[in-house]
């Protein structure tokens, strides 16, 4: 553990607990991709099935729940009990565009051809393009709520600051793992229009709002 | 690094 990796998991609890107040503070997910909470509920789901294989820590593990139960939770939210508030009609991204070759990349490309490692390398994949239907969302409605930026922007800081801790791990223990940080890169140069938008715009006080 | 390494990050 280093202070890159314990800042970018705050980040991104941060940034689930953020999206979960938000829908439940104004009862609506009005803007929110529920196309993305999906795949995102997906990724945990694949990512931490070591959980009833292998223990590393209690913070792994309870992160790990943390992390699994509120993606279900946003999902309950999103369409059970606030349904009638879910911007169905703009969030028209089709996943099967990213899950098909994402789950086909993980069959070639990974570490160990078995059943725990592919459906760990289809996450590591898959959430690096789980953003991108909110992404869609945001340019076809052309804003954001300033709550939801919050969010988006401390879920894009968690993979940047990861990156800082390969770097460290690289440096000062020598661990490296390719298919991590390829991911992780794509998935942070993927929120770079977003950062510029919100540092320029957020910060100074404006809703996001990208340009005409 | 050896294949399917103990995955210690989330």
């Amino acid at each position: 553990m280093n202070v890159f990796r314990l800042t970018g998991d705050i980040a991104h609890l941060l940034a689930i607990i953020l999206l979960l107040m938000k829908i439940w503070k104004t009862r609506s997910c009005a803007g929110v991709s529920g196309k993305s909470q999906m795949m995102f509920a997906l990724v945990f789901t694949t990512r931490y099935l070591d959980l009833i294989t292998n223990f590393i820590s209690l913070y792994n593990t309870t992160m790990k729940m943390i992390f699994i139960a509120s993606s279900y939770g946003t999902l309950y939210l999103m369409f059970l009990k606030f349904r009638a508030t879910y911007d169905s009609n703009h969030d028209t991204f089709r996943m099967e565009f990213l899950v098909v070759p994402v789950a086909g990349l993980s069959f070639l490309v990974n570490h160990d051809f078995s059943p725990l490692e592919i459906l760990w390398t289809f996450s590591i994949y898959l959430e690096s393009v789980a953003i991108l239907p909110q992404l869609f969302m945001i340019s076809k409605t052309g804003e954001a709520e300033t709550i939801t930026s919050h969010y988006l922007f401390a879920l894009g800081s968690y993979r940047a600051l990861y990156i800082l801790n390969w770097v460290y791990r690289f440096y000062f223990e020598g661990f490296f793992d390719l298919i991590a940080v390829v991911a992780g890169c794509v998935q942070t140069v993927l929120y770079c229009d977003f950062f510029y938008l919100y540092i320029t715009k957020v910060w100074k006080g404006k809703k996001l709002t990208l340009p005409a | 690094a050896e294949a399917a390494e103990n995955h210690d990050e989330l």
